[in-house]
């Protein structure tokens, strides 16, 4: 039951192209799948701001539209205000964490490098070694590095915490029971029978067609990410037969080969959206004007608009709060490998500092 | 996304 514990290493070009690739996927993956939310996004708001799909429910004008009262049950099931608060109060903690990681990585290197200049300065040309502090410079630019990202974050941080608290109180509101839901909601007379006027089919029709757009994109983001490929042989062969590497021609090559058809994909979904909303603007428009405007209407379509982006903002604030966390875990790995990183030179340098003293003291 | 990416550091570098 032999197994050949060098079955899997290759040549360090190719492993280091592997990690490039995998870099090249990753962000390809990423854009599309980013492409596709962005756009959903842009659709939800759109949709929120016209009060669609509620208006066209909303006939008898006292009682919760069916969308509405859907987006309510949806934000509940998925956890609620408690769960977006429980990570919000936790995101802090995770700051800290990496934060304190990164500085005592560096603390390090400045307590090794103060010795070593004292020392340098009591036996001066005698302490003949490569100054610590020029052996550092890599790793401190890579802690400067690891510092910028830590602030991009608190500002991604901030941007969570602000969408909270624009629209926390509606989300709140959404979290209620359904009669003080709907009592939340100002009533108007019921709207004029616009129940069989060509529009509201119109519009229905163009919601429905937007929905059907929407489940594509899960379907597309799901084919997407469930792509996967081996670049080890096609880089093993390259390197066997010419020599040399050309790894971004080989990637780029390999990437366009996976993702080039769901690049179109997105791109003519991102169209499609464009040319229906265009259509829904329209036939809201000639909706509008069909339906009688009062102010009892008016107030009540207003709130009706803030509950459905109230939704919209509750997915997208959960959504960016799961890749906060995922983001500040993740960090966290590679900030102990910067760790590891410096307490070993550290180490080094201190072993390799007491036998100069010990060899000096002894001369 | 918000968040910065992480992708670029998850390249494990060779120290020389």
């Amino acid at each position: 039951k032999f197994t050949d514990l060098f079955e899997k290493m290759v040549p360090m070009a190719v492993q280091q192209s592997m990690s490039i690739y995998s870099q090249r996927k990753a962000e390809t993956v990423n854009r599309l799948v980013g492409t596709m939310r962005e756009t959903t996004n842009l659709c939800n708001g759109v949709l929120a701001s016209l009060n669609l799909p509620a208006a066209l429910e909303d006939l008898s004008g006292d009682s919760i539209p069916q969308s509405i009262a859907e987006k309510a049950r949806s934000v509940v099931q998925l956890g609620g205000l408690q769960s977006i608060e429980q990570l919000i109060k936790d995101l802090p903690e995770l700051l800290t964490r990496n934060r304190e990681i990164l500085d005592e990585s560096l603390k390090m290197l400045d307590n090794e490098e103060t010795t070593d200049n004292e020392l340098r300065t009591k036996f001066n040309q005698r302490w003949n070694r490569t100054p610590s502090g020029d052996l550092y410079k890599p790793l401190r630019a890579e802690g400067g590095n690891f510092r910028d990202i830590l602030d991009k974050a608190v500002q991604a941080d901030q941007v969570v915490r602000d969408r909270y608290s624009a629209h926390g109180d509606m989300i709140a509101l959404l979290c209620r029971p359904e009669d003080e839901l709907n009592a939340a909601i100002p009533s108007a007379n019921p709207t004029k029978t616009l129940q069989g006027s060509e529009v509201v089919n119109v519009l229905r029709s163009l919601l429905s067609q937007l929905d059907e757009m929407k489940k594509e994109r899960e379907t597309i983001e799901g084919e997407i990410k469930a792509v996967t490929f081996d670049m080890s042989a096609t880089f093993l062969m390259a390197l066997a037969q010419d020599g040399v590497l050309n790894e971004e021609q080989l990637s780029l090559s390999q990437l366009d080969q996976l993702y080039g058809a769901y690049n179109q994909r997105v791109q003519a979904t991102v169209r499609t959206q464009e040319e229906l909303l265009g259509q829904v603007q329209t036939s809201h428009q000639e909706f509008s004007s069909l339906k009688q405007s009062n102010t009892e209407a008016n107030q009540r379509e207003e709130v009706l608009k803030k509950l459905a982006s109230a939704h919209d903002s509750y997915v997208e604030i959960s959504s960016n709060l799961r890749e906060g966390t995922k983001f500040y875990n993740d960090l966290t790995e590679i900030l102990l490998k910067f760790q590891n990183k410096c307490s070993d030179i550290v180490f080094a340098r201190k072993t390799e500092r007491e036998e100069l003293l010990k060899y000096l003291q002894q001369s | 996304s918000l968040y910065p990416s992480l992708e670029d550091l998850k390249v494990d570098k060779v120290i020389r």
